[in-house]
């Protein structure tokens, strides 16, 4: 297995709930 | 046909490109208007999980943080909608169970992740994620299963529910047993039921059409088995609470025709290899009510034997059961005040609970275990039917 160059970012992530008001919130603004 | 130029397999490298622009129209062609009974039926199992996910290592073979967490973000936003959408339709639900679940697999199995790659091919290694590490978008993910799982649940009861009473209980296909009513009055065999009367038979076929459905998309069958155990404690829950609120449902026949109704669901469980997910073991207690509709109930010895034969039944349901029960024939008589006493002592040690009735709507915690594929992603070919001309294998 090829070796990694380096380690990898961890992608922070908002929980399932947040990401649901961010979302329902962006969808209030759309037109 | 496939949308791309031909090009040899191996020249491909399991990526997909897309434009930023783009991400709205992909989640909207492959999410939000996939049709499972349509378009869906003829792609590979788990197709749109492997598109997001060959996206998805696109954008992380770009380094680009924002395009990777805006589509895990729209895919996970686009499948609850969906799921809001058509939240009531079992095989919506079961298809992107299904999907969430092999996105999931693919975000561990090309993780990168020592302990998720022990059973790849060194070309899938290859494909590992190089960039970032998406540990936290796959606990996202694994809530969402959970959340899609219980959805379900939700639907399967919902159609099951008004089967129950009718095909476990009431409907009578043993001939010959009942003393209720007079042969020439008895209805027919479950083949010839009255017109929406559901049978044991209606509940076969609705057990066959989820399972079809689940196989066709490709779920984990742990997961199925999983499914089924919570469809069966449901069948069993329904049936026994019933059984303890009818004084009709309990006489040594009806005790009959339950063996009978569980045997044919045992039966079903072995034609579908699924003896081991726990499922038979959800109806114990309806197998011992039943039961205890059948055996001696008089003597010292019978007490005993009651009391050792009963243990998934909490005291309260056995002695409800005693109660309730009816003799429907000359030959069989009412339970004694004495013999119910007797059982009620022999119990006193117990220390059950008074609960009468099942808690019908358990759900079972639910687990998805890690599941890699053998798929080659350099080998999958996008379906034209799926709009999804936009997107570049790479």
């Amino acid at each position: 297995p090829p070796q990694r160059q380096r380690p990898r970012v961890l992608l922070k992530a908002p929980t399932l709930a947040e990401m649901e008001e961010m979302f329902v919130s962006e969808e209030d603004d759309s037109p | 046909h496939p949308v791309n130029i031909p090009r040899k397999e191996k020249d491909f490298q399991g990526m997909l490109e897309y434009k930023k622009e783009d991400e709205p129209k992909l989640i909207k062609n492959l999410i939000l208007d996939l049709k499972p009974r349509g378009v869906a039926v003829n792609l590979i199992p788990g197709l749109p999980a492997y598109i997001l996910f060959m996206c998805v290592r696109h954008a992380d073979y770009l380094n680009d943080d924002q395009k990777v967490r805006s589509l895990l973000t729209s895919t996970i936003n686009g499948i609850k909608k969906i799921l809001k959408k058509r939240g009531d339709d079992f095989e919506t639900v079961s298809f992107w169970l299904s999907n969430t679940c092999r996105f999931l697999h693919c975000l561990k199995q090309y993780s990168g992740e020592e302990g998720f790659m022990k059973h790849n091919t060194t070309r899938q290694n290859e494909h590992c994620l190089t960039n970032f590490d998406l540990a936290e978008y796959r606990q996202v993910l694994s809530d969402l299963a959970i959340q899609i799982y219980q959805q379900l649940v939700r639907v399967l009861e919902n159609i099951l529910q008004p089967m129950i009473v009718s095909g476990m209980l009431e409907h009578e296909t043993i001939q010959g047993v009942s003393g209720v009513k007079p042969t020439g009055l008895r209805k027919r065999t479950s083949s010839i039921a009255d017109e929406g009367t559901y049978t044991l038979d209606s509940i076969l076929r609705q057990l066959n059409t989820f399972h079809s459905i689940m196989c066709q998309h490709g779920m984990d069958p742990e997961l199925i088995k999983q499914v089924v155990k919570q469809m069966f404690y449901i069948i069993g829950a329904v049936t026994l609470n019933n059984l303890l609120l009818r004084k009709d449902m309990c006489s040594w026949s009806k005790g009959m025709q339950i063996r009978y109704n569980v045997s044919q669901l045992e039966e079903w469980l072995r034609d579908k290899n699924l003896m081991t997910s726990g499922a038979k073991e959800t109806l114990e207690p309806l197998i011992q009510a039943a039961q205890l509709l059948q055996v001696k109930k008089k003597t010292e010895e019978d007490a005993g034997a009651i009391c050792s034969m009963c243990h998934a039944l909490t005291t309260a349901q056995i002695v409800k059961v005693l109660n309730l029960y009816t003799p429907v024939n000359e030959f069989e008589e009412r339970v004694s005040v004495s013999f119910i006493r007797t059982i009620q002592l022999r119990m006193r040690d117990r220390k059950d609970s008074p609960q009468l009735l099942m808690d019908a709507k358990h759900i079972f915690p639910v687990t998805f275990p890690f599941s890699p594929s053998s798929l080659a992603l350099e080998t999958i070919q996008i379906p034209a039917s799926l709009g999804l001309g936009f997107i570049t294998r790479v």
